[in-house]
């Protein structure tokens, strides 16, 4: 199973950290692979970093397209511009494939699924740059908002928080991702997807660390008021994020990817 | 007496709530005067208010100006230059009051005397637009650096990312205000001083809302798994800018106004 994931936000909202939690392995590495942020270079860089894992049993080729520099300077005009040649030149490399005359299979899909929007907990609202990207990039490919460092907020200033962002989005015309009703899935399952469905965009937070409490280890935070847990639901909603982009819905990505964002790029393409 | 304070940092990194939590009072007001992120226009606005009121039975006329809009545009080239000029006016304002032959008493001072520069706490270091504004700033007025929303910080990140600031301020030469040693203090007066000095910059947490903890009332923000609490210094550097700005140094900043920072102004003026 193969599937692309692209991380973009600015510096320090806790990209490597997150990527390494959701996977439980080690994506960054501080000597090996260090984290976008500790890469970043005068423009905005596109890498892609190929991880194999296991998720419940299934091989998956993971590969993670990080953007070091973007939203990192002091101007950021057209910092999305190498993102949108990046996802468009994937749709390009496709096209190309799928149009040879003597290929044998399906050729291998490197198309970007899925693109984990970090935006920083402000407590305000999008800032320009945020809507800049997402407008641009939204109609290309599947952007997942995510409320990066989601422990700097209350449970209040978050509620708050997400329901400015999605007006926001509806405001500014935005097209991002959306999960799909759960449509055959009975009884307990359907009552999680609902709810977890409700928490977009998903306030998250990640850690590298495992700390001991209570005779069990939690991965968290520890504060000297108290440790912010990673997989608490109540604390954040790193396990909605988890769950619902990688257990439930990497096929639907994938297809909305094929059927709908390629296809808009074929268009685009075909007409001139 | 009286007291200018300008605050810049970009949207979102509590300097509003900062201000309330210093004064003890609402110099910012959602319905009367909104913090600065709420009156961002196109370009960066120099605005000014004045609070009236008493510490330590001293009657203190304090001016906050705020600097709408600084760092929170997609191309934040020369955010900086209104901000200078600003500065710079009063210095000119300053001057020619002191030239006026029918002056009687001293000319009001209306210089700003302290700048707290709000860093975000990225947990990797100073961005460029930091660097960029503390270089030029730091030669025409009092730079006090603070690290906004300190609860985003485990101690440890905290110290790392202290120890990161101080070395990238001293690799890009930037001047910030120190804090003199303590003269004349004897006993633990001195000790606290010393002890409060090496906690620079100042990691920062402020709360607009009192909470009921086990019976006593602390000033805080609370978290499903803790309560950070502003006045405690296991918690936040909070009380240490609180006692060294407001309590102690008022003097010196001004001091250090007048005869260092107005007198270079004086001198490249004079020298054309
Ligand atoms: N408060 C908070 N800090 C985090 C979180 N995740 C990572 N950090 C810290 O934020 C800093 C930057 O994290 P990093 O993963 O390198 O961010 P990146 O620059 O976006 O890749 C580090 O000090 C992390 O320990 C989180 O969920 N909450
Ligand atoms: N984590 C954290 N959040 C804070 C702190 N101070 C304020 N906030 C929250 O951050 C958001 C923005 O605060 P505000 O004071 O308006 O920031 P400003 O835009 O810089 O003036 C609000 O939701 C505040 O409740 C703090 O010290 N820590």
């Amino acid at each position: 199973f193969e599937f692309t994931l692209m991380v973009v936000g600015e510096t320090g909202l806790g990209k490597s950290t997150l990527i390494n939690s959701l996977f439980l392995t080690e994506v960054y590495d501080k000597d090996k692979y260090p984290g976008p942020s500790l890469r970043v270079k005068k423009t905005v860089g596109v890498e892609t970093s190929v991880v194999l894992l296991k998720e419940n049993g299934v091989n998956l080729t993971l590969t993670i397209v990080d953007t070091p520099g973007f939203g990192d300077a002091v101007d950021n005009s057209n910092c999305w511009q190498p993102i949108i040649d990046f996802v468009e030149s994937k749709y390009e490399e496709f096209l190309n494939a799928e149009s040879r005359v003597t290929r044998k299979a399906a050729p291998p899909d490197t198309r970007v699924h899925c693109c984990l929007y970090f935006i920083a907990p402000s407590g305000h609202g999008l800032k320009p740059l945020d809507v800049e990207f997402m407008q641009r990039l939204g109609d290309k490919v599947n952007i997942i908002p995510v409320i990066a460092k989601a422990d700097t907020m209350t449970p209040e200033e978050c509620k708050d928080f997400k329901e400015q962002i999605m007006k926001e989005i509806g405001q500014h015309k935005i097209k991002i991702y959306e999960f799909p009703e759960s449509t055959g899935e009975e009884g307990d399952g359907a009552e999680t997807t609902r709810a977890l469905r409700h928490r977009v965009p998903f306030a998250v937070v990640g850690a590298n660390t495992v700390i001991e409490q209570d005779g069990k280890k939690v991965r968290g935070r520890k504060y000297p008021w108290g440790i912010a847990e990673v997989e608490n639901l109540e604390h954040c909603d790193f396990l909605a994020l988890r769950n619902m982009v990688i257990r439930t819905h990497l096929q639907d990505l994938k297809d909305v990817t094929s059927s709908v964002h390629y296809e808009n790029y074929r268009c685009r393409k075909l007409a001139g």
